[in-house]
């Protein structure tokens, strides 16, 4: 599972 | 997915209940103005990346600007009040005595030491995620202290608390959907619907089940 460096959450 | 739409939607909707009431009726009773510069704060630590112009989608964009602003209305309204209503702010104030010092300290150090990259960026971001779950405690604080709550805190508080506990459902959907896991959100909302969760008992004795709120 990735950890992403892209917040895309509000 | 439905659950963060539903996330999003409640917490536009806390922010919409509060900035209406306050308008409506000039008054701040029961409302924290600690917990309401720290969103302020928490909004503009964690949305720094509209400034890189690497937008997401036209609604990301969007909410992340709403939100900044229906922050800093609600802050620009309850100054309002100090004008309109000076007794009921001035009582406000006294009671929203959290020092908002203990709680911005230690955010800011889980962000040193939380962290997925150390730029600056990375740094804002993981504080207003630990702000972001504290943030509500001068709100709490001042309601367990006056023991009573007008409904437009409760209502407030409840779909605040709404938004995050959506928010939950959803990282479980992503984890097996996109194979995403975003561990800091994930344990700082935890952490923030925990601290809710036992507001949420009481409004759910209280509010739902008609009669006043009252913590004990």
């Amino acid at each position: 599972t990735s950890t992403p460096l892209e917040h895309d959450e509000l | 997915n439905i659950f963060r739409i539903l996330g999003d939607l409640s917490h536009l909707a806390s922010i919409v209940i509060l900035l209406r009431t306050v308008q409506k009726t000039q008054r701040v009773d029961g409302i924290s103005l600690k917990t309401q510069i720290l969103y302020v704060l928490v909004f503009c630590t964690r949305y720094l990346d509209l400034l890189t112009f690497r937008w997401k989608s036209v609604y990301n964009t969007l909410m992340k600007m709403v939100f900044i602003g229906a922050s800093v209305r609600v802050i620009q309204l309850i100054q309002g009040c100090k004008i309109q209503n000076p007794v009921a702010y001035k009582d406000m104030i006294f009671r929203d005595t959290l020092q908002i010092k203990y709680l911005v300290g230690p955010c800011a150090v889980l962000a040193l030491i939380f962290n997925y990259k150390f730029t600056l960026l990375e740094l804002c971001w993981s504080f207003s995620l630990w702000l972001e779950s504290v943030a509500i405690l001068p709100q709490l604080f001042m309601l367990s202290r006056s023991g009573k709550a007008s409904t437009l805190t409760t209502h407030y508080i409840f779909a605040l608390g709404l938004y995050r506990a959506l928010y939950i459902p959803n990282w479980i959907w992503r984890y097996y959907s996109e194979d995403r896991l975003e561990k800091l959100s994930v344990f700082t909302g935890l952490l923030q619907t925990a601290l809710y969760s036992d507001f949420f008992y009481i409004y759910y004795k209280k509010v739902v089940k008609g009669a006043g709120f009252e913590l004990p």
